[in-house]
């Protein structure tokens, strides 16, 4: 599971049986007490004292795989939706695919999203108006353009990729790069008798941080420290044995899976020199990845992309979403979307790709036409809705 | 941090969290609940009551306990200028 938090708005994307509309109200009442973002008396679960007026609100999820398992008002898109409804004045619901195949749901609320107001006497009334904050015309109309955000939901991973997910394979994997390493390290001494440093970043560590540290900055620390291991022992054939700490521990070995599956490469520390990759794999298996990407020569201008994978056979999953521009990698969305299905290998998916109604409509159009063919795949659904102010594609693609 | 100024993102690991046995055994379900929520259009158009820094400047005490209620807990965060990106269990 991941949260962003950016100044005007937040993204979380939760999964397994967590209970995610239930911190809605918290997050309205802590933007509204905390960050001073205008509020109102509402009509919301939890007692809440003030909310936080949103100016939009999106929804979305799958059709879950087990969804009597579900928690809260999550067992069925029906009580989702009336517990939005309950909250926010004049939403929409949507299903989108086949009902009786891969569909997705949508919750939406329009631009100026307003608060179920509470059934409370006139002087509450007053007070409510009170609080609130007439957002300048001007302000409220600053158009989403440029926003856009790419969805990719895989199901039947193929086997032999999903392995890479699980706590054996990266262990394994961590523990044949430290072995070079340690290789490299006694070459080194025997020829040269130098000490060769670690390659990439410095990165210094306090506490429970790590700073300033690039992409591969844990797994130099984590072959760094292998390496001195090495070195106490030096009259010693074989280093000495991985660390248990080192060879499960769930931030180090994430960062051997960003690396080895190739996710590491989708927005490269080479082109993004201030990308930073954070992941985490569990045991015995299961991955979670957040990208942030700040767009060189645009320092007001920072992305994130994620990925979240469930990889055991009987119900693999694979999630990828980025809100990273097109216009600024000058990446086309088709290469993102083949690269993150290289990975994955998936027998089906299925594609959103969610995008404000800006001035690239010609652009768009052309990204479109190629987002019909991806290779080795048949495209079964492509489904278009305009929703006010935003173009949503949801494409579903099965295996040839 | 200091870092964050010149765009350099800053990463800090929740080591209380980590420490514990997270274990997936139990992991069933893949497809995941995605909420999104704007407090306005973009980070250009914060209206005059928010603080400068929006929402980026609310606690992670504040986050973690909202996120109590949705079950998960926080692994770690990078922070940079525009986004603090947690990841989170479950």
């Amino acid at each position: 599971s991941s949260m962003f938090v950016f100044p005007h708005k937040l993204v979380l994307k939760t999964c397994g049986t967590t209970t995610l509309l239930c911190g809605l109200p918290r997050m309205l009442e802590i933007a509204a007490l905390e960050a001073g973002f205008p509020y109102v008396k509402a009509d919301l679960p939890q007692d809440v004292p003030a909310a936080a007026t949103p100016h939009r609100v999106f929804y979305s999820r799958k059709n879950y795989l087990y969804p009597d398992q579900q928690r809260g008002p999550h067992r069925s898109w029906r009580d989702e939706v009336r517990y939005l409804d309950k909250m926010f004045m004049g939403g929409s619901a949507y299903m989108i695919g086949k009902m009786n195949g891969e569909h997705w749901y949508l919750y939406i609320t329009g631009p100026g999203t307003q608060l179920t107001p509470p059934a409370t006497p006139e002087e509450d009334r007053l007070e409510t108006k009170m609080h609130s904050f007439q957002i300048p015309e001007k302000l409220n109309n600053v158009t989403d353009s440029g926003d856009e955000t790419l969805e990719i939901l895989m199901t039947d991973l193929e086997e032999t990729n999903a392995r890479q997910f699980y706590l054996d394979d990266a262990s394994a994997i961590a523990k044949d790069n430290a072995r070079r390493a340690y290789d490299l390290r006694k070459d080194a001494v025997a020829h040269l008798g130098v000490i060769p440093e670690c390659n990439g970043s410095d990165p210094s560590i306090s506490g429970n941080t790590l700073v300033d540290g690039k992409d591969d900055a844990r797994f130099d620390v984590f072959a760094q420290t292998s390496v001195e291991h090495s070195a106490l022992n030096s009259d010693e054939d074989e280093p000495l044995s991985f660390s248990q700490e080192l060879s499960t521990e769930g931030h180090t070995l994430g960062t051997v899976v960003t690396e080895n599956s190739g996710l590491a490469d989708l927005y490269p520390t080479s082109k993004y020199p201030d990308a930073r990759i954070d992941s985490y794999l569990f045991t015995p298996c299961g991955y979670s990845a957040n990208g942030v990407v700040p767009v060189p020569d645009d320092v007001e201008s920072t992305h994130y992309w994620t990925v979240h994978v469930t990889p055991e056979p009987q119900c693999s999953y694979a999630s990828f979403e980025t809100n990273v521009p097109t216009r600024a990698t000058g990446r086309s969305t088709v290469d993102v979307v083949q690269h993150v299905l290289g990975i994955f290998k998936p027998g089906r998916f299925s594609v959103t790709l969610f995008e404000a109604k800006g001035d690239n409509d010609s652009t768009s159009a052309k990204w479109d036409k190629a987002m019909e063919r991806i290779k080795g795949y048949r495209r079964v659904d492509r489904i278009v809705h305009d929703l006010e102010g935003y173009e949503l594609v949801f494409r579903y693609f099965e295996r040839e | 941090p200091s870092s964050l100024a010149n765009g350099t993102p800053h990463l800090t690991i929740n080591k209380e969290i980590t420490a514990l046995d997270l274990d997936s055994s139990c992991a069933f379900e893949g497809p995941e609940k995605l909420l999104e929520v704007w407090f306005c259009a973009s980070e250009q158009a914060l209206p005059p009551t928010a603080s400068p820094l929006g929402l980026k400047v609310v606690s992670q005490d504040a986050w973690k306990k909202m996120l109590d209620l949705v079950n998960c807990k926080v692994l770690s965060v990078v922070e940079s200028r525009n986004v603090d990106a947690y990841l989170l269990s479950e």
